[in-house]
């Protein structure tokens, strides 16, 4: 232990241990945690340590065959799908796993499938028979759903949508497992029956073979090339030509069209946000407060390694922790790691007490829970990213190197500023619930 | 609030959201602090984020309502005054994550010690926010330029007392080595040793010469 360390952590005021099993939940999930975590790091196939040397394409492959070595062992050890010990593993791979939006294709059909759909898609992703994307942005729209152009137009003569970009702004763009694994997405598209536009639905459209994993008859499809980060994600386009799948592939859980095209409502607009509600929900937790976590873990301790110049002059080096701008740069994201885990929970609490209602179609809590969900994921991953910066730039020079982690850790929460939800967008959303209230 | 306007003196039909039940709750028009410390109590940086909040969200509808009476269509007047509602927002989504975080932290009465070390990291949280917006807390004069700077002297004499407990605060995050992936970072503090080990790993350091440097750094050396 280098002593300029160990001196940080002989007289604690307070227990370490208590104040993680707070943030862990209780005792017992920590111990659940560390056991997971011993487990993932007695297997080389998960080692994080060659990351920061690997190409775009060994990225990719890496984060494929961490996630199967991972459904492997949650196999072998009986780890169910969504259990704490599959969520404490993800943590411990930071997050570099494959097929993360494949979860989100899941979760989407489990919000707005119907009970048979769920019966019928829900196994085929969970035993990753088949795999999915969630494909909302085009090349020329984010957020807003209704700017959206892709068209599903319902064929009464054949029981078919079917699903089309009309114009080059309407390719998706963007999605994740897109680019070069998935063989199903849902595609966020203008429903047209009876004559008229009926507004944004889901629909689950084939897009490869589940045989040799060509692109179907229709179907364009591809990797949109080198990005900032998340290079183990393959973020992908697709372009859609008068595509035909059968009408129960149309998610109608709160909306769906009948045999002769007759349109019936069962939900609100809102209905739609669902999925990225739950989506919001679990990556302020999930993924973007740990990577502030981790920035201000590493920077902090880094600040008492690392001594430069002296308080005065008769003195030796200082621990630049010891200097009020160090502090000034680092405790303020410190205390917004903090205060942002308990806003975390209880936007977490608030989810699971109204997730229920809202599948019931009582929608009573559904605008609160969408504004406060798109206004603090705005802002926690605002903050986040200029905070993790600060972290950064506290490091001097080593912070520009990527072994400190920290420009992973940058350029990964700057992505959260974008995905599900640019954060104007966001705001302005929680802005009109405001004014409204 | 529109409700309130068209009737003074009535409240809004039905209770308000729970995130938004301070719009219709009294208001002060000062702040009351009177010494640094006094910045110090959750209830008074909560009360003045709720103020800004308030007075901001008031003002958007304000500005959004003088444009629709002076003949804007709806969706121009919004168009209009969006900076102004995500200013109005985010003082909002500070006064909800400052509530949310005092809250947590009364729950822990058990835990004085921790208590304690997280309700300074909360006052910090709070009054930074108050320090880096305080143009929206002088505006209507709910602060003043003297509560301005007791509130920075309560901020900085916190700097210090989190300083001895910052290390013991990022280890209760529990990342291991592992997880972090970082030459800096790790548990034993032996960062300039890594930082050396891992990139002497660097696969630029396994040729000993440079890729393409001979190649063309050579027709102008033989020339």
């Amino acid at each position: 232990m280098h002593p300029d360390i160990e001196s940080e952590r002989h007289s604690p005021s307070f227990n370490v241990e208590e104040l993680t099993n707070i943030l862990d939940g209780d005792a017992e999930n920590t111990a659940l945690r560390r056991k997971v975590e011993s487990i993932i790091h007695g297997e080389p196939e998960l080692s994080l340590k060659d990351n920061y040397f690997m190409t775009q394409n060994e990225r990719y492959e890496a984060a494929v065959k961490k996630k199967f070595h991972i459904l492997m062992l949650a196999q072998r050890l009986g780890w169910s799908d969504g259990s704490r010990e599959l969520q404490y593993a993800s943590r411990s791979v930071s997050g570099d796993l494959g097929f993360v939006i494949h979860h989100v294709f899941q979760k989407t059909i489990r919000s707005l499938g119907s009970e048979e759909q769920i019966a019928k898609w829900d196994p085929l992703c969970s035993k990753f028979q088949i795999l999915g994307t969630y494909a909302q942005t085009e090349m020329g729209h984010g957020t807003y759903l209704q700017g959206l152009e892709t068209e599903a137009t319902y064929d009464a003569a054949t029981q078919e949508f079917v699903v089309h970009s009309p114009t080059m702004t309407a390719i998706k763009w963007w999605p994740g497992d897109l680019g070069r694994s998935a063989t199903h997405a849902l595609v966020q598209a203008q429903l047209i029956c009876s004559g008229a536009r009926q507004g944004m639905h889901a629909f689950i459209v084939p897009i490869r073979s589940l045989d040799d994993h060509s692109p179907l008859p229709g179907i364009t499809i591809g990797d949109i090339g080198p990005k900032m980060d998340f290079e183990h994600t393959d973020n992908g386009f697709l372009k859609l030509d008068h595509v035909r799948i059968p009408r129960e592939n149309m998610l109608n859980r709160f909306a769906k069209v009948l045999p002769d095209g007759a349109y019936v409502k069962l939900g609100v607009p809102k209905s739609n946000y669902l999925s990225m509600v739950v989506v919001r929900v679990d990556i302020l937790l999930g993924e973007v407060v740990p990577l502030l976590q981790k920035a201000c873990i590493i920077a902090i301790r880094y600040s008492v390694i690392r001594r430069q110049s002296r308080l005065r002059p008769s003195d030796p080096e200082a621990k630049v922790l010891d200097y009020q701008t160090q502090q000034q740069k680092l405790f303020p994201p410190l205390a917004m790691a903090y205060a942002f885990h308990f806003v975390g929970n209880h936007l977490l609490e608030f989810f699971h007490r109204s997730y229920s209602f809202i599948l019931n179609k009582d929608f009573t809590l559904l605008p609160e829970l969408h504004a406060l969900s798109a206004g603090l994921k705005a802002m926690l991953s605002d903050f986040c990213t200029q905070a993790v910066e600060q972290c950064r730039r506290a490091c001097g020079g080593h912070g520009y190197s990527k072994l400190s982690g920290l420009p992973s850790l940058l350029t990964r929460v700057t992505a959260s500023c974008t995905y599900e939800g640019e954060n104007t967008v966001l705001y302005l959303q929680t802005a009109r619930f405001l004014i409204k209230s | 609030y529109l409700n309130t306007q068209k009737c003074p003196g009535s409240t809004p039909k039905g209770s308000l959201p729970q995130s938004v039940a301070y719009l219709t709750a009294p208001d002060l028009a000062r702040c009351p602090a009177q010494t640094a410390a006094d910045f110090l109590r959750p209830e008074l940086y909560t009360t003045a984020w709720a103020h800004v909040a308030v007075r901001l969200i008031k003002d958007s509808v304000h500005h959004l309502q003088t444009l629709r009476q002076a003949g804007a269509d709806e969706h121009d007047a919004w168009n209009q005054t969006t900076v102004i509602h995500i200013q109005a927002t985010k003082a909002h989504l500070h006064y909800v994550t400052v509530k949310i975080f005092t809250e947590a932290l009364e729950k822990l009465e058990s835990q004085p010690e921790i208590q304690q070390v997280l309700r300074r990291l909360c006052d910090l949280y709070a009054l930074h926010g108050i320090l880096t917006n305080a143009g929206d807390f002088l505006h209507d004069g709910f602060l003043s330029g003297a509560q301005i700077d007791m509130a920075r002297k309560a901020y900085l004499d916190l700097l210090p007392l989190i300083r001895k407990d910052a290390i013991l605060l990022t280890d209760a995050f529990d990342f291991t080595d592992q997880c972090l992936n970082s030459a800096l970072g790790c548990y034993d503090g032996h960062a300039y040793e890594r930082l050396f080990q891992w990139a002497q790993r660097s696969p630029t350091n396994t040729q000993i010469s440079p890729c393409g440097l001979k190649r063309h750094t050579r027709p102008l050396m033989l020339k």
